[in-house]
């Protein structure tokens, strides 16, 4: 769940 | 978060990157190395450190911390590829690149080298897709014009082992 989580909340820089 | 007795990833990466350093000290970058792989979140700890030193105003630390970088995703393995491979850690190396950033701030020398390094990533490690997202999209926005000229089959060979002193 963590890493679901974590992968989720992983996102590229705005540019 | 237990510390290992002596060094912690912190003094070994201080050292290895002082820039009071004359040159690159192979002996402090193998010591960071060898303790990631000793502690049970070194490479999650280990980024974050190197984030902020990437991230130095002053060219040379930033300049040894992108060897160590380097020399890290030679010797650490899979579990440090992982931890490189995310985008909460390739954002800080987009921000030192960008001029929407700290681009405008950052020496070319130190921009080039990581591109170079996002770039052998992205051939050597197929399989850790957000470095591509990451550097595709650096494409896009025209911060990286070419490919760089990198040797494909040497970027993941492990760095030398530090040489031993002069008795």
């Amino acid at each position: 769940l963590g890493e679901e989580s974590e992968e989720r909340d992983d996102h590229l820089l705005p540019m | 978060m237990a510390e290992a007795e002596g060094e912690s990833l912190e003094s070994w990466l201080n050292k290895a990157t002082n820039p009071s350093n004359r040159q690159e000290d192979w002996e402090y970058i193998i010591g960071f190395c060898d303790q990631i792989n000793k502690e049970l979140e070194g490479p999650q700890i280990s980024v974050r450190l190197l984030a902020h030193k990437i991230q130095s105003p002053q060219e040379w630390e930033a300049v040894q911390a992108l060897t160590v970088l380097e020399a890290c995703m030679k010797n650490c393995g899979r579990r440090f590829h992982n931890e490189v491979g995310k985008f909460r850690f390739l954002n800080e190396l987009i921000k030192v690149v960008s001029p929407k950033y700290l681009g405008d701030r950052v020496s070319e020398k130190v921009k080039t080298k990581i591109i170079e390094l996002l770039y052998s990533w992205t051939v050597a490690l197929p399989e850790e897709s957000k470095i591509k997202d990451a550097y595709h999209m650096l494409k896009r926005q025209g911060i990286v014009q070419s490919d760089p000229p990198v040797p494909a089959d040497r970027t993941l060979i492990p760095s030398p082992p530090p040489r031993p002193k002069n008795p």
